[in-house]
């Protein structure tokens, strides 16, 4: 990331702990070409989810919750984050799925190895954002907003999860009135979280057959946040 | 919490090693 251009405090912050993005670690444990990928793919999930949780850990109030409630929205959000990132790096590159920049899957490739749904599903949502033109800043409010916004169940305490939510809204739209200057921005912003929330739902489910199913290994945290949803 | 432990020990910063 280039140096922040928003004066907006919570949405400076966010960009600068952003995480630089990972390369994936090719398998080496099997010579057969789709598992192979399936695995590298299942490796580098593990690894974006480690830094995930560092970083949620510097969103303005996110520290401020309780412990349970910290954990409730990461077992509901995570996917929902990480897949902002995803979505935001397969722009404009034809019809891949870029999961880190030496991990580029085409439709095949993912039917392949069993993730045709998710290859559909997170082509609409590429699709969506880049219709939506997003500014770097838009990608990490987007991010911090939807863990910010997991309708984790039951909440230990729902005033602090609701301060956190519209300490975050209030950055969006100070950001969209100050720097966009469209009038609907924010709104249409929030209005993608469902198409958002619909593929990581299917991204989870996608994972969980494969390891179910198919009995493929995951890394101990990526099988935990699996299972808490 | 014991369901959850690995994501409980990287949130509460614990200092002894998390296998991952």
């Amino acid at each position: 990331y280039t140096l922040p251009a928003s004066r907006n405090k919570v949405i400076s912050h966010l960009l600068l702990t952003e995480p630089s993005p990972l390369a994936a670690n090719q398998d080496e444990s099997t010579n057969d070409g789709s598992l192979k990928t399936l695995l590298t793919l299942c490796d580098l999930l593990n690894r974006e989810l480690l830094l995930l949780i560092g970083w949620a850990k510097h969103i303005p109030g996110f520290s401020g919750l309780s412990l349970v409630d910290q954990m409730s929205l990461l077992q509901s959000g995570w996917m929902e984050a990480l897949l902002v990132g995803v979505a935001w790096r397969s722009q404009r590159t034809g019809d891949e799925l870029v999961f880190a920049g030496n991990l580029r899957l085409d439709e095949a490739q993912c039917r392949a190895v069993g993730l045709a749904d998710l290859y559909v599903a997170l082509r609409h949502l590429t699709c969506k954002y880049q219709s939506m033109n997003l500014s770097q800043e838009e990608v990490v409010t987007l991010k911090a907003m939807a863990l910010a916004n997991s309708d984790a169940d039951p909440v230990d305490c729902a005033d602090s999860v609701q301060r956190f939510q519209d300490g975050l809204h209030e950055a969006l739209q100070e950001y969209e009135a100050t720097q966009r200057g469209e009038q609907h921005r924010a709104g249409r912003l929030l209005m993608s979280l469902p198409l958002l929330r619909q593929t990581a739902d299917r991204a989870v489910a996608a994972f969980l057959r494969l390891h179910r199913q198919r009995r493929i290994p995951l890394h101990k945290l990526l099988l935990e946040m699996l299972d808490a949803k | 919490k014991e369901k959850h432990k690995i994501l409980h020990q990287l949130l509460q910063n614990s200092t002894s090693p998390v296998d991952l």
